[in-house]
């Protein structure tokens, strides 16, 4: 853990659908590297998080501390993945469908 | 045509399978969980198109969903029928092309003609045993509807040569799923027919026909649209606001996706509420009625599930009720959706 960068960036998370109870249906995959984003969006934020301009205004807000209360832009997925899914529909026919964003393939403060 | 494979093809499909996304699973893990008629052909053509999918990364057909439906065997008036149940379809799914996959027989004539013919006793006898060009098969389609036990109303007839040897083959029948579902009338049958008086014994189920329609999910990139095939289990269960109750202990886990809606709109809450300034929230939290109009304000606290179906009963009964007073109709299509 104390190897994680603190700066928002993504980080592996694998998810196995049988502990989300999925399994029951769910042919294939029986997992899949979903990931996920964390990490700080702090003031002044690198290139590598790929802040929106919102979150370069907010961060800056934030530093000043004119407005109280405003918290650090969000360190969330940016660019992401679909997944194929094999499974079991409600009569047990195999269905195949196209997930859009399942997996993150880079994150960036917003 | 296309040869049905066997399984020890499927080492193919094992490199798809057993790819960075899936380290875990063989062909023969998804094989068995598609249950016992799983060495089918219907199986095998799935887990392909997924490892096709998996390997090239090119959506299914054009769209991103192929559905697969299995047929159902019955003799009618000593003929085979395959019924299929279309009905897991989604309205929003919109049919790009479907194929009817079937496995023809060879014809039964050249049997006979090497019993009677050997190949170089081309005498006057031996061509009078030979029967001629084995009969045309009939493939004839019709649509259910689902109240209703009669034959159906005809969808499509299509006249197919027998070819030499037995084959999987493939039909399009976009017009014909098309046409059923603009109908709503989802149950469809296919009928293979030879002509013969007596057609043999049913095929072996792994020659069972199949249907495979592959359509574009209009509502797949919607927020959270894995839910609404995926998450089977009541996010919300009865207890959910009782004391005392464990979250997700639903009696039934897998539950029509009726149940998956947004916790605030079960809550009759207007979406964007929780959204005002933060100042504003700790007063919301008091005087949340006050947003509303005052039928809203007649209703009671929430009850369990079972107690506000038999409300939702009462009310549609009791023409006389302060808080909805809908028709049948709405009401039936409320509680559809």
């Amino acid at each position: 853990q104390w190897d994680e960068p603190r700066v928002c960036s993504r980080r592996y998370l694998k998810v196995d659908f049988a502990d989300i109870g999925w399994n029951e249906w769910i042919i294939s995959p029986k997992s899949f590297d979903a990931y996920y984003c964390a990490g700080a969006c702090e003031f002044p934020m690198p290139k590598i998080v790929r802040p929106s301009n919102h979150a370069t205004i907010q961060s800056i807000v934030r530093a000043v501390g004119i407005v109280p209360g405003i918290p650090e832009p969000c360190c969330v997925p940016d660019k992401m993945n679909s997944l194929g899914v094999l499974f079991l529909d409600e009569n047990r026919n195999a269905v195949l469908k196209v997930y859009p964003n399942m997996s993150v393939e880079t994150c960036a403060c917003r | 045509g296309h040869r049905g494979p066997s399984w020890s093809s499927l080492p193919s499909a094992a490199a798809g399978l057993q790819g960075d996304r899936d380290s875990q699973q063989s062909p023969g893990d998804a094989a068995a969980a598609l249950g016992p008629g799983a060495q089918d052909m219907v199986a095998i053509h799935m887990l392909r198109l997924y490892e096709k999918y998996n390997r090239r990364g090119a959506p299914p057909g054009g769209g991103n969903t192929v559905r697969s439906f299995r047929a159902r065997l019955e003799m009618i008036d000593q003929k085979p029928v395959y019924f299929f149940n279309l009905t897991s379809m989604q309205d929003s799914e919109m049919i790009l092309t479907a194929a009817f996959h079937f496995y023809s027989e060879p014809p039964r004539w050249p049997r006979a003609r090497e019993v009677f013919c050997k190949p170089r006793a081309k005498n006057a006898s031996c061509r009078l045993l030979t029967p001629g060009l084995p009969a045309r098969l009939h493939l004839i389609f019709r649509s259910l509807s689902q109240n209703t036990a009669t034959q159906g109303l005809l969808r499509g007839a299509m006249a197919l040569t027998p070819p030499p040897r037995g084959l999987w083959q493939a039909k399009d029948i976009s017009s014909i799923i098309k046409a059923a579902r603009r109908d709503g009338e989802l149950l469809l049958s296919a009928q293979l027919d030879t002509g013969e008086k007596d057609p043999g014994v049913p095929r072996p189920s792994s020659h069972m026909p199949y249907i495979l329609v592959y359509a574009n999910d209009l509502a797949i990139s919607e927020p959270n649209s894995v839910a609404v095939s995926l998450q089977r289990y009541d996010p919300f269960p009865a207890g959910d606001f009782e004391p005392g109750a464990a979250p997700n202990s639903s009696a039934d886990p897998r539950v029509r996706r009726a149940a998956q809606v947004s916790k605030p709109l079960q809550d009759n809450e207007l979406p964007g509420l929780d959204e005002r300034p933060a100042p504003a929230l700790h007063a919301q939290n008091f005087h949340k009625h006050e947003f509303w109009s005052s039928p809203f304000r007649a209703l009671k606290p929430r009850t369990g599930r079972k107690d506000r179906k038999k409300k939702d009963q009462d009310t549609f009964t009791a023409a006389s009720s302060q808080v909805l007073d809908f028709d049948e109709k709405t009401m039936q299509k409320a509680r559809r959706r």
